[in-house]
């Protein structure tokens, strides 16, 4: 069960006939990652980069065991590991200092996927929230592709609050199961499944459940065919070998793995490899090879206490991120372009209740109609005045500290105590050079417009099925009459969500000539996702909002549609009607008012 | 607040990874600057 023999288990399982006198799996991928890059070498010439093209056209199973750590103090410990959208956790260990885990979980490495995994250790509490205590971010490749031979290695763990404190250490290992024994050992995983008299051969019968199993509905002749192009030797049985040859050798000419038997995921026809790796970690869970508990989302949900095993049932699937969890929970789950990681966006329980009270519901959507839009609008402008006061100005630190993983001062223009008031600070410029614009001379590449939680949509029928649900949401609606063209109306959505803590100014996606503006009045709804995906409320097209048309040569005319928000009424802009503009350009910026 | 951009029936290529994750209903973190897409319009005498 992966305590600390489970690689001894894995090579008897795999090829125990030659696991003496064949090099480890480890020492072979080693070796396999050194022929890449030498090969790299030769062709190219030598340089960094060559290193990092074999890392990325890499794609297989890593197993990571998390075996133990030194603490700075006793309690009782646990560890999650969070890699691309998902997130594991060990364990909790005795009372200690020196928590001992010996925790493995199988990780797939895709190409063009996630590298860095991010180990996070948390000290354990009976009833509330556990508490991060340390971290680090591992790249696995280049763990992998390091030229140490020892099987572990130990890490520094970084304090939360300041990352060059370190508050203990952390000792892990991890290997690359070698893509042929992953085939292998998947020919023979699948082979059990349907192998119910478990003599270790596939009959006819049970080689047709593994076909239907597999989504392949092909007539019984087929089947037949099939089965008599496996059985090479012709004792009218499937043995292992026999099956593993024609999963390898057909899914290339005529694919019979179309969707995974245990999730029902579409697998990807055109690679033969990720399918296979799918289909094995999904065959893993739930089978108790893996120790660390998995179905995780983010740390955070992984690191909760008591309260979490109480709904541990209710499993998250990839596909419940994001629309469901935003109405149903006190968090919003987003995807970090950067870190290619999930991150919870944690919003105040309080307001997810009133939020979800007022916009999710006939009754609260009645409310409005009954004053609270002026309600709204009032508490916008008063905060306006208020942030625009001197006194606000004290608010600013405390507001740093709240948000200080999410606001880097090292890019904001001028240090704090340059800003008089908190709308000031709310509206701080950056640093030159602070966001970096894609691809600066080449006009026909479009650039994100804010730093924001982005959604993007080919169609605004798309975008109704997956995310706007306000039943009154149409193009023409957002734009107005004045400015939607017939050309807009079956056009690309992009939405730019900016939350409180984000840099409020906005910019120019592409480069071009400001046609226009046209000013459209309206209420203050929040834009919070939560109101976004209310059928009863229409924020898109009932919020105040400035239109503007940004003509170009790439990408004929562009909208751009500046929506105000609940107490963030207020929008300037920097440029002016005639204005030529280059994409990155800044454009104008939200701040606190009506 | 938010910013919502409308682009010109395919005028433009969004980046696969953000038409993938919209798909799935899950915001994506960006900044700006970040690539959104490439515009799909011929440049002129691109046919000469």
């Amino acid at each position: 069960m992966g305590h600390g023999s489970s690689k001894e288990d894995d090579y008897s399982s795999s090829s125990s006939s030659d696991a003496d006198t064949k090099p480890s799996r480890i020492s072979r991928l080693k070796q396999r990652l050194r022929l890449h890059r030498h090969r790299h070498h030769r062709t190219r010439g030598s340089s960094s980069q060559q290193k990092l093209n074999a890392a990325e056209d890499f794609a297989g199973i890593a197993l990571l065991t998390l075996i133990n750590a030194e603490m700075k103090f006793k309690d009782k410990w646990l560890a999650c590991v969070s890699f691309g959208e998902q997130t594991f956790r060990t364990n909790i260990s005795d009372q200690t200092d020196k928590p001992n885990w010996n925790c493995e979980r199988k990780l797939l490495l895709e190409r063009n996927g996630p590298r860095v995994a991010r180990i996070s250790v948390f000290e354990t509490n009976r009833l509330s929230k556990n508490n991060l205590i340390g971290y680090c971010d591992i790249n696995l490749l280049d763990y992998l592709a390091r030229d140490s031979d020892s099987d572990c290695e130990a890490f520094d763990l970084l304090d939360p609050v300041s990352s060059d404190v370190v508050v203990g250490r952390i000792c892990l290992s991890c290997n690359v199961e070698d893509p042929i024994e992953t085939e292998k050992n998947f020919a023979r995983r699948i082979l059990s499944i349907v192998d119910y008299n478990e003599d270790g051969m596939l009959s006819m019968s049970e080689f047709s459940d593994l076909i239907n199993a597999f989504g392949n509905n092909v007539a019984a002749s087929k089947k037949e065919e099939l089965f008599k192009a496996a059985d090479k030797n012709g004792d009218s049985v499937v043995s292992m070998d026999e099956l593993a040859a024609l999963l390898a050798l057909q899914q290339e000419k005529e694919p019979i793995m179309n969707c995974c038997p245990v999730c029902g995921e579409i697998v990807e026809v055109s690679d033969k490899l990720n399918t296979v790796i799918h289909l094995t970690l999904c065959f893993d869970e739930g089978t108790g090879n893996q120790v660390m508990t998995g179905g995780f989302l983010t740390e955070n949900q992984a690191s909760y206490g008591w309260m979490f095993k109480l709904s541990e049932w209710a499993h998250f699937s990839s596909y419940d991120v994001g629309l469901n969890s935003g109405s149903s929970a006190s968090h919003i789950l987003v995807f970090d372009r950067k870190t290619k990681r999930l991150v919870e966006e944690l919003i105040d329980a309080k307001i997810v209740l009133s939020m979800r009270a007022i916009y999710q519901s006939k009754i609260g959507l009645g409310l409005m109609d009954k004053g609270a839009k002026e309600i709204l609008q009032s508490i916008s402008e008063r905060q306006g005045r208020q942030m625009n006061s001197v006194e606000s100005a004290k608010d600013i630190l405390k507001f740093v500290e709240f948000f200080k993983d999410q606001i880097n001062m090292a890019e904001v223009k001028y240090p704090l105590d340059h800003f008089k008031t908190f709308n000031e600070f709310f509206v701080r410029e950056l640093k030159p050079g602070a966001r970096p614009i894609a691809s600066l001379e080449h006009d026909d590449v479009a650039v994100c417009a804010a730093d924001s939680r982005l959604m993007a949509f080919k169609s605004v029928q798309d975008s109704l099925r997956l995310w706007i649900k306000g039943r009154k949401f149409s193009i023409q609606g957002l734009l107005g009459k004045e400015t939607c063209s017939s050309a807009f109306i079956d056009g690309t959505l992009v939405i730019f969500r900016l939350a409180p803590q984000d840099y409020h100014r906005f910019h120019f996606p592409v480069s071009g000539t400001v046609e226009q503006f046209v000013n459209i009045p309206g209420s203050l709804y929040t834009v919070n996702p939560i109101a976004v995906n209310s059928k009863y409320c229409n924020v898109f097209t009932e919020n105040k909002r400035v239109v503007s048309i940004i003509s170009t040569a790439e990408f004929g005319k562009v909208a751009f549609v500046a929506i105000g928000a609940t107490m963030v009424g207020s929008i300037t802009f920097v440029k002016k009607e005639g204005d030529v503009v280059k994409k990155g350009d800044e454009f104008g910026y939200f701040s606190f008012g009506g | 607040s938010t910013v919502i951009c409308v682009f010109e029936k395919d005028a433009i290529k969004v980046d696969d990874d953000l038409l993938a994750n919209s798909g799935r209903s899950l915001e994506t973190l960006v900044s700006v600057g970040m690539t959104l897409g490439v515009s799909t319009k011929k440049p002129a005498g691109a046919e000469l």
